[in-house]
């Protein structure tokens, strides 16, 4: 099971923009 | 006109919605010691895509509400006393829901292009990329 930590920073880092 | 600083000049928006934007501004704030106002504007689009079914995102929603708004951080200090109460009352009921935390979005954001956005604009670390 994923830490808190790490499910907030799945979260972020799925909104962050991605290379076109 | 269509290059990537004219496109950061336009609107916070469109300088959060490009990578390198995005990286300069991020190491801006991590300078200011806010940079906690820009994860958190990101968790918020991040927590909006999450599926409502799965398990998973309540978690996130606790998460995001213990890390930002509980404490009294940069974030929680920015927000108005309605809507960290109007969060915590939804993580309380295990009420998820996509939007609740946009009204919370939308006030870091003001601050933000207020405050952090214009001084990026003029920071030497944005003026030494251009």
């Amino acid at each position: 099971i994923d830490s808190e930590d790490d499910l907030l920073q799945e979260c972020i880092s799925s909104a962050m923009p991605k290379k076109k | 006109p269509d290059s990537p600083l004219a496109r950061w000049t336009k609107s916070l928006h469109s300088l959060l919605g490009d990578q390198d934007g995005a990286h300069l501004f991020r190491t801006f704030l991590e300078r200011e010691k806010c940079v906690d106002t820009l994860d958190f504007w990101f968790a918020c689009n991040g927590f909006r895509q999450m599926d409502l079914k799965d398990t998973k995102t309540l978690r996130v929603a606790k998460a995001i509400y213990k890390r930002y708004i509980e404490n009294n951080s940069i974030v929680a200090k920015q927000l108005k006393p309605a809507t960290k109460t109007y969060i915590r009352d939804s993580i309380k009921k295990q009420q998820i829901d996509s939007a609740m935390f946009d009204q919370a979005q939308t006030e870091i954001q003001s601050t933000m292009e207020e405050n952090a956005y214009q001084m990026f604009l003029t920071s030497d670390i944005y003026l030494e990329y251009v």
